[in-house]
């Protein structure tokens, strides 16, 4: 399985649907402070189905969505997908059958989110579930959010044991 | 449960010992379980020294010999269990240049090793010259994200600069 | 102590809506305190609003965009009180090179205004090219420190390759 | 007041004896990482009068005496003074006579430190005083550690009161 593409609209600061290519090797993000690069991240997360509200940097999970500026109202929906490229046929045995998965997240102020799996609407684990068996999902290791490098030297021992786990 | 911890804290070891020499240049670190009576609820400890220094905990290191002692840390866990994908935010605010060239270079080589897709979020003019390619994110419009493909030419702007 | 406290604190509030505005190049900033029975008990809130988005709390705001209010703050309760040195080490390092640029303008005025001396650990070209006079810290003999005073010259040929 | 010179010897990874003129203006620390910036800042907080070895990065106060490397011995004495230029005549009383006051900290493995000001000896809360009368000493919000900023934010709002306690 690989991560292919990831497409967002009315998701933080992205008010406007937004695209963006996942290819191979090493892709640089860039742009100046408060632009919205770690709202990207965040984005990624939160499709994988992360159900803190807290590592959204919000107080609850309706702040992802697009909250208004000085010039223009806020909104009531935010949508991420994910597109999965699965040519090399690893998925779990349900979606084995598909050449592309697209998982969609979908939230609407004040009546909590939805998730659909190549259509089929689905619920929260069996997102977890998928991403959990591709070695990745929203609390992977491999996604290192901005300043927890500083919480992985500070951390306790047996804090630090948590990341073993993630490798057995 | 605690055969698999032990099996898992044997390979992260290896390839942290590995990591470690390639991101520092030399020096050695190992890793090690704190005494417990169950190994479920031991410790990890980090014992680390950078080339010619002797060896000590993590909290006498310098904020960049910590940072790069995480990170070898972080991808020693990736590699006993690689991802398809591998988002890094910042993660090079603390290093020299030496370090982030050291650092770009190990990452070069894990991507084609696993195949992992990799989102680098820096603002470090060298890590960016490394990259295979670019997006910007600006707002043109205040408040509002929106991304832009930087056109490798001028990608190469930095890479010229970045390399003098 | 009551009266002194409600005193700084309007003197502090007072400086830090105006370095936010220098600092950020806009927008607008305050600080309150928190309900308590006793101003002695109070907490300090900071609410912010970089140029053209709306008024919220700290945990909000990017990255960058945190570092340089705390920056406000930190240099809001200096001028309320301020000290013969400053140091600082790696304040720099989130911040992009338009909110260095607009850092190192603000230390500039600051140490003109007061006197203070100010010694920045930086990794930041920008704000080495900004400086009077830099020290380089070697480790020639691995594991031993020694302070070199740098040629202006070669910061000045520092100076020509950030302002590119 | 106005800190003119720091010195120090045998302090962390400044083994051979340092010299730190400190100017007016901005004076910029570059170098490696490692390599012993943050040592500068610390040698400073600790003539000033620190007691604190979590705030030197330690266990204990030897741990600033300088511990060897793969090719020198240990140390078992660390020294640092500070020159204070005193032409404006604003020192405490006691001091104020003299143009210029040089503040030494010395400290010997598993003895414990000594200060002296301007040759004599002097307890530890003198020296603080000192330096308290000159909105400054080890802990001025003027010192600013590595990672401290991230603290500040972080802060619950009644730690940052104690920012306000100084400015009062
Ligand atoms: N729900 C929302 N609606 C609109 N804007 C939002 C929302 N949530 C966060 N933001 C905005 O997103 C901005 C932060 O973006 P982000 O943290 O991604 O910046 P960044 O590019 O990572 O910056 P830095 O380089 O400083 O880390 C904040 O300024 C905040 O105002
Ligand atoms: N008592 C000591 N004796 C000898 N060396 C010491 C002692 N205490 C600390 N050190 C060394 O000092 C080094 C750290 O120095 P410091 O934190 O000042 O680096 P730095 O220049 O600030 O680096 P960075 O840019 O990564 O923050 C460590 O590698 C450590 O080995
Ligand atoms: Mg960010
Ligand atoms: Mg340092």
């Amino acid at each position: 399985m690989q991560f292919a593409k990831l497409r967002l609209a009315g998701f933080k600061s992205f008010v406007e649907p937004t695209e963006l290519v996942i290819e191979p090797g090493l892709t640089g993000i860039v742009g100046p402070n408060g632009c919205g690069k770690s709202n990207l991240v965040e984005a990624l997360r939160w499709v994988m189905g992360e159900t803190s509200a807290r590592q959204m940097r919000g107080g609850e999970m309706d702040d992802v969505i697009f909250n208004g500026t000085l010039g223009r109202p806020a909104r009531n929906l935010a949508e991420v997908s994910l597109l999965i490229d699965n040519h090399d046929r690893k998925a779990p045995a349900a979606l084995n059958d598909q050449i592309e998965i697209e998982v969609v997240r979908r939230i609407e102020r004040g009546s909590g989110s939805a998730y659909r799996v190549n259509g089929r609407e689905v619920r929260a684990r069996d997102v977890q579930l998928l991403f959990a068996d591709a070695a990745s999902g929203a609390h992977s290791p491999a996604l290192v959010s901005q300043g927890r490098i500083g919480a992985i030297i500070n951390a306790k021992p047996s804090d630090r044991r948590a990341l073993l786990e993630e490798a057995a | 449960g605690r055969e698999r911890l032990i099996v898992a804290f044997e390979a992260v070891n290896r390839h942290f010992q590995d990591l470690f020499v390639r991101l520092f240049g030399g020096g050695r670190a190992h890793l090690t379980l704190t005494e417990a009576e169950d190994p479920l609820d031991a410790g990890l400890e980090v014992m680390a020294s950078p080339p010619g220094k002797r060896l000590q905990v993590l909290s006498l290191l310098s904020g960049g010999e910590q940072a790069l002692t995480a990170l070898s840390l972080l991808f020693a866990v990736f590699l006993a269990n690689p991802a398809p994908i591998c988002v890094l935010d910042e993660v090079d605010a603390p290093l020299d240049d030496a370090n982030v060239d050291r650092f770009c270079t190990m990452l070069d080589e894990i991507s084609r090793a696993t195949g992992t897709r990799f989102l680098l979020i820096t603002h470090h003019r060298l890590t960016m010259a490394r990259m295979d390619r670019l997006y910007g994110v600006t707002m043109v419009e205040r408040g509002i994200s929106q991304l832009v493909s930087v056109d490798l030419r001028a990608g190469e702007q930095i890479r010229l600069r970045a390399a003098e």
